[in-house]
């Protein structure tokens, strides 16, 4: 079952992941330890890659117009500054004493906090890239609530001008998420939703346009017409909440793993 | 984005300084 739902996550953490547990399991079955080597260089590669992060993650704070990531990516930040402190105190505990144990915690301890801490740094950014993708099928869903209001030829041409170039950007950006996710349930349901997504678009589009011609013809059979329209626009709004609901999952249901 | 490659940064050396000190337990073992 994969631990990180996007690939990139997967990429960057997934190696680190395994090397802190393997680092755990031998702490804990040799718990008297042996000495332990001067760890200076290594930490301090860590502390100045740290400071590069709360570097850049400040500008990506300052630059974003989001609010939930101005909110959340500083405590994320502070995490990981905090785990860089504790390996650079267990580097200097071991430098005096290579067996010392509360080194050897602030160690764990550290390289469990780095983990962490980048874990909900990317979290936070990724959070903030799906946000983008669901205002722009919110857009999509504003266009079609106005899909019943639209009586004249000249709207509906409009209406298809600003819709077509929102669809467009929903399906390009739905299409590259769902190729980064690593659930691949969550895959499927993007798959299908925007395949009917995009058969639906040119089937309402008609649909608009036979309302208009039989409203402008004296209007025989536009209660109907009417009808076929609202349902195909329910429909494709039906699907672009889903894949906005599944666009926001980042948890794993066990039982479909199983 | 640069806030990926700093991540990737602190990822692979927090690797190698964690493969450093396992290597002294996993002598002991």
């Amino acid at each position: 079952m994969p631990v990180f739902h996007t690939k990139t996550i997967e990429s960057i953490l997934e190696p680190v992941a395994q090397q802190v547990s393997r680092l755990v399991i031998l702490h804990e079955e040799a718990e008297d330890g042996n000495a332990m080597p001067d760890l200076e260089r290594p930490v301090q590669a860590v502390s100045k890659a740290v400071t590069n992060l709360i570097k850049v993650g400040r500008e990506t704070i300052n630059s974003s117009d989001d609010h939930i990531l101005r909110q959340d990516m500083p405590v994320a930040l502070q995490r990981v500054e905090k785990a860089s402190k504790l390996l650079e105190d267990a580097s200097s505990l071991l430098k005096t004493d290579p067996y010392s144990q509360p080194a050897r915690k602030k160690l764990i301890e550290g390289a469990r906090g780095i983990l962490q801490g980048t874990s909900a740094l990317l979290l936070c950014f990724d959070e903030s890239e799906v946000r983008k993708i669901i205002r722009e099928c919110k857009k999509v869903l504003d266009y079609l609530a106005v899909a019943e209001v639209i009586e004249s030829m000249d709207d509906l041409v409009q209406f298809v001008k600003d819709l077509s170039p929102c669809l467009t950007k929903v399906s390009r950006e739905v299409d590259a998420r769902e190729k980064e996710l690593t659930h691949q349930v969550h895959r499927e349901i993007l798959i299908r939703c925007l395949e009917s997504v995009k058969n639906l678009a040119p089937i309402l589009i008609c649909s608009m346009k036979i309302f208009v011609q039989i409203l402008s013809q004296g209007g025989k059979g536009v209660e109907e017409a009417a009808e076929n329209r609202n349902y195909l626009a329910r429909r494709m709004t039906d699907e672009i909440n889903e894949i906005i609901r599944v666009l926001q999952l980042t948890t794993y249901d066990e039982d479909e793993w199983d | 984005e640069l806030i990926l490659e700093a991540a990737k940064s602190i990822a692979e050396a927090t690797s190698i300084l964690v493969k450093a000190a396992s290597a002294a337990q996993k002598e002991l073992l």
